[in-house]
């Protein structure tokens, strides 16, 4: 996640998703934006706060990362790095477009607050570590 | 050394590449765990799912749904001695590389993957012959360990010889490369309040070995020596986690030359960096001891600096002596108390005679103590060697990594299909080539290594050379 | 070759990339059909 072109690559991987999610005939806009949060949300969620260890073997450091998400593992836990801060930006940015585009509608308004509380709740220094 | 960064669009591919396998690898393990599929990896047995389980299925998500699409070009069987070319033992598989079976015929082909820097890989000629002769006297193993049964006279004789070629004062010689590290760094570094400095890219055998010693680690960019400065100062400033007293001793932990990257290591300012702020310098030469200064003597010689400023010199005989095992040389006193305290010289049985009669023939051909001066021809063409193939490769508008000087030579590929692409390609070719991916590399660097050796003529670089140019080509390989 | 290799379908068995192609067709059909009623 620190490596060059991650972001960008992240980046076109939610335009990507959008852009798919949109392209389905009975969709319309907000109810695709809304999807496009949601999706990314949850995938964030499994990914950063739910899968636990690394998908190869880390046979130097005794194990000790299978206990961790990956999101206690990036930098090996340092907090406030540029990619955690990134990390953190990225649903909330999702989160106003997709407001912007739902037109503030509450039953949108409410779907994508929560989803973005999921991922943003886990992201807290003060979270770190905790089960 | 020369790190070229990738262009965007080859970073940003590389990801949507992992993206596609990722999406791909969940499929496949949602058919196993449906039974569409038959799963073939180790998988707990019904009747044992209330212990606690063997497997971590996630943790093996990428040797199961992207090492084994590539598992073919990885650890190929080859058949003969490593030296300029080898035979390589054909395999084929039917189900998705989950089993390999030999086809029982062979291929002959140059041989860019084996480290054989002075080309001492040779099952005839002067060492072969005075191996088996030690083979003969003392046989083949050692059944004890050095502070028991297992001191030979060879063995003294090896650490002597080892000593004299670095130009320390003693050594002490192991029957592993591994081991060396990851043995004797407890050794040095034993109890509370010590702190290593450690480069980011430094072996697995080092990172286990500071990771045994119960010392605070430090991770420090690749070769970069403001940041050791840095990271030193803070420690020395900040003393102690909690207790704020100074460190009782701080190792600083380097490689000569670092095999992934092809890079060779700034030694003249770490040795200033250790004099000025009083902390010990650990130095593996495991690629550079033989491979590197005018007459072999490696990184030390290189950069014309005194050996005995290092304060351990470490090393192996496996990729410049076609021997295996490891050394660490220094002060008398600093190996009387690895040869009383490591856990190598305590446990390990000792290396066996005829690979240290192998070293020590091949460490005597080099100092030119044979009587001829092959070592130097040997170390001359491997210089050569190295230079010519890397520039041939720059010129060609390859992405290069690392010194000039350093006989192994990168080729940046990052996609991972490439690599099997280019794996397959130039073994058609008659080439065998080396493919590293993550997690030996980082994630998006994946690449082929060539070790350059003393034994490969002009001709047969010249071949390998246009092989890669069109493989290169087909593969939109040149990206610099 | 070269369009297999920079999507890493290369490493794909033939018939895991029927499929991406088919998944591929059907999003490229979705967007044409979704852009031509949106014009």
């Amino acid at each position: 996640l620190n490596s060059r072109g991650i972001w960008l690559s992240y980046v076109i991987a939610v335009t990507i998703l959008h852009l798919v999610l949109l392209s389905i005939p009975f969709l319309n806009v907000a109810q695709a934006w809304t999807l496009t949060n949601v999706v990314h949300n949850i995938g964030n969620y499994i990914f950063l706060h739910m899968l636990k260890g690394t998908p190869w073997e880390t046979n130097w450091d005794q194990g000790k990362s299978r206990l961790l998400t990956h999101w206690e593992q990036i930098d090996f836990g340092e907090q406030f790095t540029t990619t955690r801060k990134f990390l953190f930006l990225a649903p909330v940015i999702l989160f106003i477009l997709a407001s912007f585009y739902t037109k503030y509608d509450p039953l949108h308004f409410i779907i994508n607050l929560s989803t973005m509380l999921l991922v943003l709740i886990p992201k807290l220094p003060q979270l770190h570590g905790v089960r | 050394d020369s790190f070229e960064p990738a262009p965007r669009v080859v970073v940003f591919l590389t990801y949507l590449g992992y993206g596609i396998l990722m999406l791909f690898g969940y499929f496949r393990d949602f058919l196993r765990k449906s039974g569409v599929e038959t799963t073939h990896s180790a998988i707990e047995r019904k009747n044992m799912k209330d212990f606690v389980p063997l497997y971590q299925s996630f943790e093996s998500f990428y040797k199961r749904n992207i090492y084994m699409r590539l598992r073919d070009c990885l650890n190929r069987p080859i058949c003969s001695v490593p030296s300029a070319e080898f035979d390589i033992s054909e395999r084929v598989s039917d189900d998705g590389n989950w089993h390999l079976r030999l086809t029982g015929k062979t291929r002959r082909c140059v041989n860019l993957g084996s480290y054989n820097y002075l080309g001492f890989a040779e099952n005839k000629g002067p060492c072969a012959d005075a191996a088996a002769e030690a083979l003969q006297q003392y046989g083949a193993g050692v059944c004890s360990t050095r502070q028991e049964l297992g001191n030979y006279k060879i063995h003294e004789e090896l650490e002597e010889t080892t000593a004299r070629f670095l130009g320390v004062e003693d050594a002490v010689t192991f029957g592993m490369g591994f081991a060396t590290n990851s043995m004797n760094i407890p050794a040095l570094m034993g109890g509370k309040g010590c702190l290593i400095l450690s480069d980011e890219l430094n072996h697995a055998s080092l990172v286990l070995g500071a990771r045994l010693c119960s010392t605070v680690i430090k991770v420090f960019k690749h070769n970069d020596i403001e940041d050791v400065e840095r990271k030193l100062r803070e420690a020395i400033i900040n003393g102690q986690p909690r207790r704020q007293r100074a460190w009782r001793k701080i190792l600083i932990i380097v490689e000569g030359i670092y095999s992934m990257e092809g890079s060779i290591i700034k030694l003249p300012d770490f040795i200033r960096l250790k004099k000025k702020y009083g902390a010990y310098l650990y130095l593996d030469e495991a690629h550079s001891v033989g491979a590197l200064g005018e007459t072999g003597r490696g990184v030390t010689e290189y950069w014309g600096v005194d050996p005995r400023d290092v304060d351990i010199m470490m090393g192996t005989f496996t990729k410049s002596f076609g021997a295996a095992g490891g050394y660490i040389a220094g002060s008398k006193r600093l190996i009387n108390h690895l040869r009383a305290y490591s856990h190598s010289t305590t446990y390990a049985c000792s290396m066996s005679a005829p690979v240290a009669q192998q070293v020590i023939s091949s460490m005597k051909i080099i100092m030119g103590e044979d009587g001829t001066n092959r070592g130097q021809l040997r170390i001359k063409q491997l210089a050569a060697n190295s230079k010519y193939f890397r520039q041939r490769l720059v010129e060609m508008g390859f992405m290069v990594y690392g010194n000039d000087d350093s006989p192994i030579v990168p080729l940046l590929m990052y996609m991972v299909p490439k690599i099997a692409a280019f794996s397959r390609e130039m073994y058609e070719q008659n080439v065998g080539v080396v493919v590293v991916g993550y997690p030996a590399t980082p994630l998006t660097e994946t690449r082929a290594r060539f070790c350059l050796s003393a034994a490969h003529t002009r001709e047969m670089l010249d071949k390998v050379l246009d092989d890669i140019s069109d493989v290169g080509d087909r593969l939109q390989l040149k990206y610099s | 070759y070269r369009y297999l290799l920079v999507t890493a379908l290369y490493m794909l068995q033939p018939w895991e990339r029927h499929l991406f192609h088919s998944c591929l067709a059907v999003v490229l059909a979705m967007s044409v059909y979704s852009t031509s009623v949106f014009f």
